[in-house]
């Protein structure tokens, strides 16, 4: 049996707003611990994950592990129902084939219960190593999404350069030229720790992607090392997180 | 030229 009751639909809405740009369907892995997801977007290049932890949510109950297959599209119209300030609770019994979504107004004068099918999604699943990133900068979550937009009139491929000096964010094609940078501030909106300098080139609509998560976090973490996948991290609160990492392009 | 993100993580 696993149940859980968010006191606020808005946060499940801004997930699920912040994945289904990337992924038509997912599996959620619910534990004794919380909630984890791992998936791919169709072309393999991206990966997002999502972990929230059990003491996120105001009540939450697993006996034992469960994977709920889900149609975000599904999910995002049955969300659509509820109101922001709804409290919602999840449910599914152990082997079932569906999961109940249960809406309670804020003055609890109101409910509505949905039920979902769930999907039986092949999984797969990938070890992400612990990664010591050279360089790791902190800044406004609204201001990444403004320089991911503002590289994208320029260019497909987006450089993201990183030294002691600052992040600088670079696109260049047949319009002209963008190069953006953010030196560290010292009120801390910005915050840059760079062990060594790193260059690497990104695929520039994946950036915008996954902007979608902006409302979930003021501030987003962003890890860069010479060839691995970029990291960018939006918290979600203290509780959880959604992690997206995206392969670097090489040259041709 | 893209890489693929399955070619830095391994399958478990």
């Amino acid at each position: 049996m696993f149940e859980a009751r968010l006191a606020s639909t808005l946060t499940l809405k801004r997930i699920v707003d912040a994945l289904r740009e990337i992924l038509n369907q997912s599996t959620l892995d619910c534990s004794d611990t919380g909630i984890q997801m791992q998936a791919m977007d169709n072309s393999h290049v991206s990966l997002v994950s999502l972990c929230l932890r059990k003491e996120y949510f105001e009540k939450y109950k697993c006996n034992r592990n469960i994977s709920l297959g889900l149609d975000l599209k599904s999910l995002t119209k049955v969300l659509k129902c509820a109101n922001g300030d709804d409290a919602v609770t999840i449910k599914a019994a152990d082997k079932a084939d569906k999961v109940e979504l249960s809406f309670e107004s804020a003055g609890k004068e109101r409910t509505a219960d949905y039920e979902l099918r769930l999907l039986n999604l092949d999984q797969e699943h990938l070890a992400i190593p612990e990664t010591e990133y050279n360089c790791v900068v902190h800044m406004p979550a609204t201001e990444f999404a403004r320089i991911c937009r503002d590289m994208a009139t320029f260019s497909e491929s987006v450089v993201i350069a990183c030294s002691k000096e600052g992040i600088k964010f670079s696109a260049s094609g047949e319009m002209g030229a963008a190069n953006i940078k953010l030196s560290e501030t010292t009120k801390g909106e910005v915050s840059i720790q760079v062990d060594e300098p790193v260059a690497l080139s990104f695929a520039g609509r994946y950036l915008s992607t996954f902007t979608r998560a902006t409302p979930l976090a003021e501030k987003v973490k962003i890890g860069l090392a010479p060839d691995v996948p970029l990291l960018v991290e939006y918290p979600i609160e203290d509780y959880g997180y959604i992690r997206y990492y995206l392969a670097p392009k090489v040259d041709d | 030229m893209q890489r693929g993100i399955d070619s830095f993580f391994k399958r478990v």
